[in-house]
């Protein structure tokens, strides 16, 4: 409808934009609390020194996530949408000259803890990458497809809780493949570190390129 | 704006309606994967045979809530959403009729998994109960206000796994009762039982009177 128009226009300048500069962008969508802004906290932390990052982060209220985002070596940029339960591409637009300042190479956009509504607004990104926590179930794929069908990397977080959980990890991964099929499926803990390295070597090889 | 007008007038209808009838309906609302389908087993194996409940439950796809939930002597509705992100009071509506058939005095809603737009949308429901899993971080309540100051019940799910999450249950109820002076907070696991006596308690005093 009339809204994801003039949103699609918005984002094209965005995607243009960052072509452009030679940035990647990549929209992190997934439930409250599954552990993206604790994935970005560690993910900066390795990535300083080795890769610009520049992060955008919207919430419906407070900037809580922008301040345990902050002396990580990234510019960061939050946004608080009030009422609106995902970010939009004029949004992006607005944040860009100040998020870009420092000559990030790769820039994360965590989108306002939702699995329906972000999946519907194009950002201007590379692509979406869909987060689900392991005490979150296995069906959530299936629940909620339009998200993880269009995202070709999905994260499954906090795999450090396994041994405490009732969690098919095989039923998660069919459940993901199903939906998406070729879906790039990183397992990791941010609290432990598990499966962080194949994580960060993954965007050092996307977006560490030289122009 | 007019979507919201239409959904109030078809609430008011649902509302009027449960009030002739003597039937409390709540919406329970909460993020993907907080537990709200894994409690709602428990309370209706335990209601059957001491209070009429039915439940209408709400995603974007699949029947896999509304399968959990049969065989436990309440009349279960689905509804897909497709692409709405919410349950909408003309849903509700149209569903009266089925669940109500076998005479349910209670009448639990599941919404869409979501802390953010089905706090917009009145469902003619007596109130929100809003979950919150103790996965999820104790931050919820203050970045997704809309729907926190708006429920007079809150339920703290996954209770068991407090041993091994770096979690704060202090500051998660402190920041309930900050977004909603007065909430009432339950505190549960329906994996382990504990804090279900509480829980049914409620609805047995809060459904069960006579008509
Ligand atoms: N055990 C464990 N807990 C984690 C891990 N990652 C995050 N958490 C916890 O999960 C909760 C939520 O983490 P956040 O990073 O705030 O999640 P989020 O997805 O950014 O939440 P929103 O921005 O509100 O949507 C916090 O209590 C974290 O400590 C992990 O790898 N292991
Ligand atoms: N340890 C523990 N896990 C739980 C508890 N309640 C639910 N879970 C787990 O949490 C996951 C999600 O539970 P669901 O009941 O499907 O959650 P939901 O809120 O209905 O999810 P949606 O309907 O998709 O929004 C499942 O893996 C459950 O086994 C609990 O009390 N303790
Ligand atoms: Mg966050
Ligand atoms: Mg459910
Ligand atoms: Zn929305
Ligand atoms: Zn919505």
């Amino acid at each position: 409808r009339r809204i994801l128009e003039e949103n699609d226009v918005a984002a094209e300048r965005v995607r243009r934009r960052l072509a452009r500069n030679g940035i990647v962008a990549v929209n992190l969508i997934s439930s409250p609390g599954s552990g993206k802004t604790a994935l970005l906290e560690k993910t900066l932390d390795q990535l300083a020194g080795r890769l610009p990052c520049a992060v955008i982060t919207g919430d419906q209220r407070t900037d809580n996530d922008a301040r345990r985002l902050q002396g990580r070596g990234a510019r960061v940029c939050q946004i608080e949408t009030h009422d609106a339960c995902h970010l939009d591409a004029h949004q992006i637009e607005t944040s860009l000259d100040e998020v870009l300042a420092d000559g990030a190479r790769l820039l994360f956009i965590e989108n306002v803890g939702n699995l329906v509504c972000p999946a519907a607004f194009d950002l201007g990104e590379h692509f979406k990458v869909a987060l689900l926590s392991t005490t979150e179930g296995e069906d959530k794929p299936l629940k909620y497809p339009s998200l993880f069908s269009q995202s070709p990397i999905a994260v499954l977080t906090k795999t450090d809780l396994i041994p405490h959980l009732d969690w098919n990890i095989a039923a998660c991964r069919e459940n993901l493949r199903r939906i998406r099929p070729g879906v790039f499926i990183f397992e990791l803990s941010s609290k432990t570190g598990a499966g962080m390295d194949a994580w960060l070597d993954y965007w050092i090889k996307m977006a560490g390129a030289p122009i």
